[in-house]
């Protein structure tokens, strides 16, 4: 059996509406340490892994493994009935057809309940190994958000470069050329929090990618920093990393080529 | 324009 306490129903809230553009049914894979889900695009060009560790939660308890094949359309519309400062708690017994969801306002003087069914779905696994990537950069989730927006009007590939110096972000259309170049900084933000841009480069990289998979992928909802990890001819690696050790989010997206 | 690779063209399927 499952159960895992969320202390705020929204941290879900935000994963679930960060992927759902890409992904439209995915197994949740529960056991002992996390939850984890691993999922492609329909057409295998993005890959989005999430994880979640047991210790993130509030409470958190699975006895035994159990996959939960979960269809995103319905769990959005279960996920739109909780306020954003409710908790949520998770439950499935062993058979995994079915999982409870309920919400909770914080002074306990509200609680909804919602049923959803499962399905079975099958769904071809990638193994990713673990890289050590040419190109690190880490910025602010904003930053990177609103380049994704500002250049998607003027094509349909992002080409990223980088060196030590410097990170370009350019797309070439056919009237018009944009980019974006940043450089190492430290900004204060609104929230008074230190947003750096800090850029690690091992070899100079240039790398196209997908404008309208970047633009989905750079969503500033799920933590005030993003790292992308890059490297000539191999998929890029887009992560969130969540507070309070519940997780990461990434999204592995093919690079384009000749 | 460019053309669109696919994930398993870099990565093994499990």
């Amino acid at each position: 059996m499952l159960e895992g306490r969320l202390t705020h129903a929204s941290t879900l809230k935000k994963i679930v509406e960060a992927v759902k553009d890409v992904i439209s049914e995915a197994n949740f894979d529960c056991n002992d340490s996390g939850i984890t889900l691993q999922c492609m695009d329909s057409g295998h060009v993005a890959l989005v892994l999430l994880q979640l560790n047991s210790d993130g939660f509030e409470d958190y308890r699975c006895d035994r493994n159990i996959t939960l094949g979960i269809n995103f359309a319905a769990l959005t519309k279960v996920l739109k009935c909780a306020a954003n400062d409710d908790s949520l708690t998770l439950k499935a017994d062993d058979s995994g057809d079915r999982l409870n969801f309920v919400f909770e306002s914080q002074k306990g003087d509200r609680v909804s309940e919602f049923d959803m069914k499962l399905m079975t779905i099958d769904a071809e696994l990638l193994s990713i190994p673990d890289n050590d990537y040419d190109v690190t950069i880490k910025m602010s989730s904003a930053e990177f958000s609103r380049i994704c927006k500002d250049l998607a009007n003027f094509g349909e590939t992002m080409n990223i470069s980088a060196d030590k110096e410097s990170v370009r972000f350019g797309v070439e259309g056919d009237v018009s050329a944009a980019s974006v170049v940043l450089r190492p900084n430290e900004t204060i933000d609104e929230d008074e929090k230190i947003v750096s841009t800090s850029i690690m480069v091992k070899k100079e990289t240039n790398v196209n990618l997908s404008m309208k998979f970047l633009k989905t992928f750079a969503n500033s909802s799920l933590a005030g920093s993003v790292t992308l990890e890059l490297q000539d001819d191999i998929p890029c690696l887009i992560k969130y990393v969540f507070p309070n050790d519940l997780g990461v989010l990434c999204f592995y997206l093919a690079p384009k080529g000749d | 324009g460019l053309a669109q690779t696919q994930l398993v063209n870099f990565f093994k399927i499990q």
